[in-house]
């Protein structure tokens, strides 16, 4: 089943 | 300083209605432009990021610009406090200890006043990048709403297709499976409840139902919400009001 990804791995911190 | 007075009061109560399940903690950003806030759920799986323009307030002063730490469900119980067609004025000094909301109704005999203690949050701000979608659809809000709900009693998932005919949802659970296609119809009478799709690419994408039926309870703000979509990167569930949005970003489940 697909896997839920983190926000963070696509967004960076400023 | 800041001080905002909001006409429609009921628009404040309805926003933090639509973000108060997602997140808890967050700062209300003021400056010139207006009040805008931006934050993540704790599993950082979601992110909400929400604009009132300063053009939406009358009056809307803010000299320098001040983070007010809120705890979001202590605010909507204040607001709650407050009568849906009251006018509604925030203020905070610049030390940003204390918010404090007047609530006057329309007939200007019944003024109620509060306090809501502020609090230091330390959050750090996302760089959102700059997206070109492979898809955008713009449908009804309540339609949006209604198809996360019902697809919820199957599956914990929806999987989004997008093609120029149209866009499904379809869900597979272990007492079976839905799914619920919308063609594009720009051509109805009722605009607001046509469906439309920009297209550079077909998209096929997975995402969790629990946070997407959590973003609808924005569907009073707007009667139209768009989904950006492009493959592997976050969705983009837009609501636009009359002065601002509320956008909700939703990292996509992704197979092996």
């Amino acid at each position: 089943a697909p896997v839920q990804k983190s926000l963070l791995s696509f967004f960076k911190p400023k | 300083m800041l001080e905002a007075r909001l006409q429609t009061g009921a628009l404040l109560k309805k926003v933090l209605e639509a973000i108060k399940e997602l997140i808890t903690d967050a700062n209300f950003d003021c400056s010139d432009n207006g009040i805008a806030l931006q934050a993540m759920d704790n599993s950082h799986v979601a992110l909400v990021a929400l604009l009132l323009r300063h053009d939406g307030f009358e009056p809307y002063r803010c000299d320098r610009s001040l983070a007010l730490g809120v705890n979001l469900v202590s605010l909507s119980k204040v607001l709650r406090c407050a009568g849906n067609d009251d006018i509604i004025t925030l203020k905070a000094d610049d030390t940003a200890d204390v918010l404090s909301l007047t609530f006057e109704n329309t007939d200007n005999d019944r003024i109620s006043e509060y306090e809501l203690k502020l609090m230091d949050i330390d959050s750090e701000h996302l760089g959102i990048p700059d997206t070109t979608y492979e898809a955008v659809v713009q449908m009804s809000s309540a339609e949006f709403a209604r198809i996360c709900k019902d697809l919820q009693v199957l599956s914990d998932s929806v999987q989004i297709d997008v093609t120029k005919e149209g866009v499904k949802f379809g869900a597979k659970g272990e007492l079976g499976s839905g799914a619920v296609t919308l063609k594009q119809n720009g051509n109805v009478d009722k605009e607001e409840e046509a469906t439309l799709i920009e297209l550079q690419q077909n998209v096929s994408l997975n995402f969790s139902l629990k946070y997407l039926v959590n973003f609808t309870k924005a569907t009073p703000l707007a009667s139209r919400v768009s989904l950006s979509m492009s493959s592997e990167v976050p969705l983009l569930v837009e609501y636009k009001m009359e002065a601002g949005y509320i956008r909700y970003y939703l990292a996509p489940k992704i197979g092996e």
